[in-house]
C-alpha cells in the first residue's frame, strides 16, 4: 500500500504545471524515503529531477510498504489536479502492484471530498546516473528575476551566454536582429534573503544554453522565492527550485558548445 | 558555431 497525504495540493499542482509541457509521461518512484521523479525531454537535452522527502512537514501522512513505480501521463494528472481547490489536502493512493492511482481531495472544512482514479502506464524511461559533484559556480537569485531575464533575452535570440565571475553574473544574448546583456551584481546589502543575488565562485564559467528550455524551466517559479544555478565549464547547468517542507525540483540542461 | 549537446554525453545510463 502506498498513501501520501500532502497538506497543500497547490504544491503538487505547481510541480505538474511546470513539467507537463516538456515531459509528457513520467514515472513517480515511491519508496519509504519519499517520492522521486526523473525524466528527460524527447530530445535528451533537458532532464527534470523531483525529490519529495517523506520525513518533511509537507506530508501529513506517508506510507509506502514496498517500492512502486507509478507511470503517469502528466497532462492527465494536470487535468485531475485542476479539480482540486488550492487549499485542499490531497492524498495519493495506490496498491502494491498498482494499475490505478487514486487522488482524494479534502476541502479545508472537510465538507467536500472528491475522489478520482487514473489508469497507470508502463513507461520505458531511460534513467541517467547523475553524480554529486562540486560546481565551479553557484548563483542564488530571486526566481522571478531569473524568469524575467530568460523572458527578456528570448525576444532577441535562441541562446543565452551565462558568464559567472567574482563581481556577479552576466546574461547575454546575440541574435540576428540585435543583442542584449543583463548584469547582476552580488547584493549582500538587501534586507530580505530571498531578494539577494549571491555568487559562490571557485572558478569563473562562461557557458551558453538554449533559452527555449530555460524559459520552460521558469514555469516552476511560483514553487520557490529563490532559484539556484550551478555551473561548471562544459557540463550541464543545474537549475534548482527548493520546495519548502518537501524537497526540491531540479532541471539539468546540456550546454551549447563550439562544434 | 555553437551546437546543442545531449545529456547522454555527460551522464551515463543507470
Amino acid at each position: 500500500m502506498f498513501e501520501a497525504k500532502m497538506l497543500q495540493s497547490s504544491v503538487l499542482k505547481k510541480i505538474i504545471e511546470s513539467l507537463k509541457d516538456l515531459f509528457a509521461d513520467a514515472n513517480f518512484d515511491c519508496s519509504s524515503s519519499g517520492i522521486t521523479l526523473q525524466d528527460m525531454d524527447s530530445s535528451h537535452v533537458a532532464l527534470c529531477y523531483l525529490k519529495l522527502r517523506s520525513d518533511e512537514e509537507g506530508f501529513e501522512d506517508y506510507r509506502c510498504d514496498r517500492n512502486i513505480t507509478l507511470g503517469v501521463n502528466l497532462g492527465l494528472m494536470s487535468k485531475i489536479l485542476k479539480c482540486a481547490g488550492n487549499d485542499d489536502v490531497v492524498t495519493l493512493r495506490a496498491e502494491d502492484e498498482p494499475n490505478i492511482l487514486t487522488f482524494i481531495f479534502d476541502s479545508k472544512n472537510s465538507e467536500r471530498v472528491s475522489k478520482y482514479d487514473i489508469k497507470l502506464m508502463e513507461i520505458d524511461s531511460e534513467l541517467l546516473g547523475i553524480p554529486d559533484t562540486d560546481y565551479s559556480c553557484v548563483v542564488k537569485m530571486p526566481s522571478h528575476e531569473f524568469q524575467r531575464i530568460c523572458s527578456n533575452l528570448s525576444q532577441l535570440g535562441d541562446s543565452v551566454t551565462i558568464d559567472c565571475h567574482k563581481e556577479g553574473v552576466d546574461f547575454k544574448v546575440a541574435g540576428e536582429q540585435g543583442s542584449g546583456a543583463i548584469k547582476l551584481k552580488q547584493t549582500t546589502s538587501v534586507d530580505k534573503e530571498e531578494d539577494q543575488v549571491t555568487v559562490q565562485l571557485n572558478e569563473p564559467v562562461t557557458q551558453s544554453f538554449a533559452l527555449k528550455f530555460l524559459c520552460a524551466f521558469t514555469k516552476a517559479t511560483s514553487l520557490s522565492d529563490t532559484v539556484n544555478l550551478s555551473l561548471t565549464q562544459d557540463t550541464p547547468v543545474v537549475v534548482e527550485y527548493p520546495i519548502a517542507q518537501h524537497g526540491y525540483l531540479r532541471f539539468y540542461l546540456a550546454p551549447k558548445i563550439e562544434e | 558555431v555553437k551546437g546543442q549537446t545531449s545529456l547522454n554525453s555527460f551522464f551515463s545510463k543507470k
